[in-house]
Parts: C-alpha cells; structure tokens; sequence
C-alpha cells in the first residue's frame, strides 16, 4: 500500500512524503 | 520505497527518494540526480551516479549554493522525520563534518537523511535506553512530590536531579552537565555565556559520539540547534566517525 502525508516545518518549508 | 518532496519558502524542490540504504537527491525541477549516498556502518558514503557529459560545469558560487539548498531541504525533512513519533524508528541524519559549517567548502555530497531502528541505535549509543528510563523516572519522581511551580521549573529539577544521578555513578561512560565554547569546542564552566550547554554525553570509544537533550513537555531539539550541539562536539572531539543527537 501506499501512504502520502504533507508537513509544514517551523522554517516554513514544505515537505510531501510517499511511501510504498 | 520512500519519496520526500522537500518545497522550500522560496519554492525550489528537493526530492530525496530512498531505496534500502540508498539515497538519491534530485532537483524537483529538472529531475537532475544531485547526489547519491549509501548508508553504511562509517556514516553516508557517496556513491556514483550518471552524470551527462554535456551538462555545464558548475562555478563554484553556484555549487555552493546547491549545497547550501541541499542542507536547508535536508534539514527540513530531518525535522519532520524526527517529530514523526508514531513511527518505529530513530530519524537520522549524516552528512560529513564541512556540510555543517556555514562558509566552508564544498566538497562531498554524501548526506543521507532517514529513520534508522531501534536495534542500531542500541548498537552505536548503548546507554540510550538507560538515559530515557532514567529521564522518566526522575520526572515522573518530581512530578509526584510537587511543590515545584511552574513548568519552567519542573523541567530546571528534573535535568538537576538527572545530572546529579549521573555524577553519582561515577561512571566515564556517561557524563553530564558540561559546556563547550561554540567556536572552539573547548570545555568551559558548566552554563557559561555563549556555550552549548550540554545534558549527558555518552562518549563509545573508538568511533562515536551520543549527545543526549532532555526535553519537557511541548519542547522539542530544533534542527538548528542539533546542528550547533554537534559542531561543537565534534570540535570537542574530532575525528570520530558518528556523531549522534538523541532527543530524551
């Protein structure tokens, strides 16, 4: 299966994680 | 097996895709493989990756900002890899010593950014269980006799009481409450001015290094702040081969 998640960091940077 | 799209403020892309031990670093807008790293028992090692022959060399004011884009994206991901709590596993993140210093050279992209287990951590720092129990059990001490007002100060008791515990082993394996000057790394009065002030060290001859930060409540160890903690360690202490922050 296949996971996605999106976390705002304190710096403001972005980050989009996939995992398989 | 993982992808991580990193989208800085000004919205340059880093991707960082990781296959086993394996790292590659993109750029999220060309798709130009940047860096590929290999995590090995020595921390990250580069590895060799197509690269084409007509691609234009890179001044170097141009490397050294792609290194420095490169850091800031790892970094970031780091951070978010190391407030995942519900996952199984330690974030982790290596890249070699001049990666750190603001200013420095350029040389080797080899940096890895990702979760490493429980049972290698236990490898590398193996008092870690034992700090956190020890951490746990002095809070929760503190916490049932009360009497100590705010929170500020329940968290100023507990590290006292930790770091006295730890002085009463008698133990060189652990030590606790020392400072060393930012720039120089040299041991100086416990919370003097413009040290890192340190909670407990677990020094693992020959080749490592682990820095524990104790932290209350809401707070968590920034990823600036862990990159300040370990220059000075490793000026501390050069030429280890593992450097290693353990949030408690």
């Amino acid at each position: 299966s296949t996971t996605q998640e999106e976390v705002v960091t304190a710096d403001g940077s972005r980050v989009l994680s996939i995992r398989i | 097996d993982e992808q991580h799209t990193v989208t800085a403020p000004d919205g340059t892309r880093t991707v960082f895709e990781t296959s086993g031990l394996t790292q590659t670093i993109r750029d999220g807008g060309s798709g130009e493989i940047l860096s590929r790293s290999r995590l090995t028992t020595s921390g990250a090692e580069p590895e060799a990756f197509f690269q084409s022959a007509r691609a234009p060399q890179r001044l170097p004011r141009e490397l050294k900002r792609l290194s420095d884009r490169i850091l800031q994206a790892a970094i970031s991901l780091f951070t978010t890899e190391a407030i995942r709590r519900n996952r199984d596993g330690t974030a982790i993140f290596a890249a070699p010593a001049s990666e750190y210093i603001p200013g420095d050279a350029f040389n080797d992209r080899a940096m890895w950014v990702g979760a490493v287990s429980q049972r290698e951590l236990d490898r590398l720092c193996p008092r870690n269980a034992e700090i956190q129990a020890l951490a746990k059990s002095t809070a929760a001490e503190v916490r049932a006799l009360g009497g100590y007002g705010t929170e500020q100060n329940f968290g100023n008791i507990v590290h006292r009481i930790i770091a006295h515990k730890i002085k009463s082993m008698k133990d060189p394996g652990l030590i606790a409450e020392v400072s060393y000057a930012a720039e120089t790394g040299i041991g100086v009065h416990y919370s003097s001015g413009q040290s890192i002030r340190l909670d407990v060290l677990e020094p693992v001859r020959p080749s490592t290094v682990c820095v524990y930060d104790h932290k209350m409540g809401k707070a968590i160890l920034r990823a600036v702040r862990a990159v300040d903690i370990i220059t000075a360690i490793q000026k501390h202490y050069p030429g280890m081969r593992n450097y290693i922050m353990i949030e408690v």
